[in-house]
């Protein structure tokens, strides 16, 4: 495994969005993976459809009849690949926008998919696995413990104290292994992630927390994509 | 104070600093900068307040976010009006997920070389 490593070098991630005043985080995190995987597969990054998932996708968890992916009350990001392997796939952004309510009613138009799932899978909880299936599959779909994340201005996260209740999904893009640590002495490795709170949250978008413990829940719930190539009729 | 720490071997020396009061000490301040950089207005006078006091309850809480987690920078943000359940009600949204036992595991890759 490389010591660093950033999707954003290599083209597979869009430019941070912007989900509003909705709790769809799991719809950007479900498009973000899938945008990655599709970049992957086709060698073209383009912007899939948060809107498609908020309104069309109602998916339930089998083992949990009432977890139902529900537009602005949230979802999950293994349903909504789950929906979107059904489905056939994902509009693009631009045929689909994002809308930030769930008023709506589904307009989704099956000829103008351009990104299908092939496959996805969940990932072991081992760090160094998930660092592999990221660099191997692209960016991963991710649940985390938002709690410090309602305050966070910049810097490497790597509170002492963070529950891992999972509350947010977001998009796991990369890694470095020197974080700056003052306290404790040292540099430390974090991983790198995109959240949907628009460019001015975070550093330009994106949240740094430290690798190496059970941060926040960061590597409790990870999963994987795969998509293939698909042509819009 | 105390610090806890999974690696008590990292904490060889301790670092001191000076109460940083200013925030809480001029939050009306920083509250009017917080509304005009965020684009923040409220309807009513008794929301205005509300807000105000949500606010230095934030700011308060951004200092107790610094001190557990010194390695990253917290303060005002876009959400410093927002209670945490307000915040959690409107921009979370992750639902509990029990993995089932016939989830598709990805395969264990190589990870040397």
């Amino acid at each position: 495994l490389p010591t660093d490593f950033d999707w954003r070098d290599h083209g597979a991630v869009t430019a941070v969005k912007n989900q509003g005043s909705c709790g769809s985080c799991w719809s950007f995190s479900t498009t973000g993976a899938l945008e990655g995987a599709n970049f992957l597969a086709t060698g073209k990054l383009v912007s899939l459809s948060e809107q498609q998932l908020v309104d069309c996708d109602h998916e339930c968890d089998p083992d949990e009849p009432g977890s139902c992916d529900s537009g602005c009350n949230g979802g999950l990001m293994t349903s909504a690949f789950e929906y979107t392997l059904k489905t056939g796939g994902l509009m693009q952004e631009e045929d689909y926008p994002y809308t930030g309510t769930d008023h709506g009613t589904c307009k989704f138009d099956k000829s103008k998919i351009v990104a299908s799932v092939a496959n996805f899978s969940v990932v072991s909880l081992d760090e160094d696995q998930i660092a592999a299936n990221l660099v191997k599959n692209g960016p991963l779909a991710v649940g985390i413990n938002a709690v410090f994340m309602q305050t966070y201005i910049g810097g490497v996260s790597c509170p002492y104290i963070c529950s891992r209740r999972l509350n947010h999904g977001v998009l796991l893009v990369g890694y470095g292994s020197e974080g700056y640590s003052p306290i404790r002495m040292k540099d430390k490795p974090y991983w790198i992630i995109k959240n949907s709170w628009g460019e001015s949250w975070g550093e330009n978008g994106y949240y740094k927390i430290c690798r190496g413990r059970d941060v926040c829940g960061v590597d409790s719930m990870v999963s994987t994509v795969a998509a293939i190539h698909t042509t819009p009729k | 104070s105390t610090v806890s720490s999974n690696e008590p071997e990292d904490l060889l020396i301790r670092q001191v600093v000076a109460h940083d009061d200013d925030l809480l000490m001029n939050a009306e301040h920083h509250f009017t900068n917080f509304k005009s950089k965020f684009g923040k207005s409220y309807a009513t006078r008794e929301e205005h307040a509300y807000r105000l006091g949500v606010f230095k309850a934030n700011l308060r809480r951004a200092r107790r976010h610094q001190k557990l987690d010194p390695s990253a920078v917290h303060g005002i943000t876009q959400f410093s009006d927002l209670t945490p359940a307000e915040f959690r009600r409107t921009y979370l949204g992750l639902k509990r997920l029990r993995i089932p036992a016939d989830a598709h595991k990805a395969p264990i890759l190589p990870t040397n070389d």
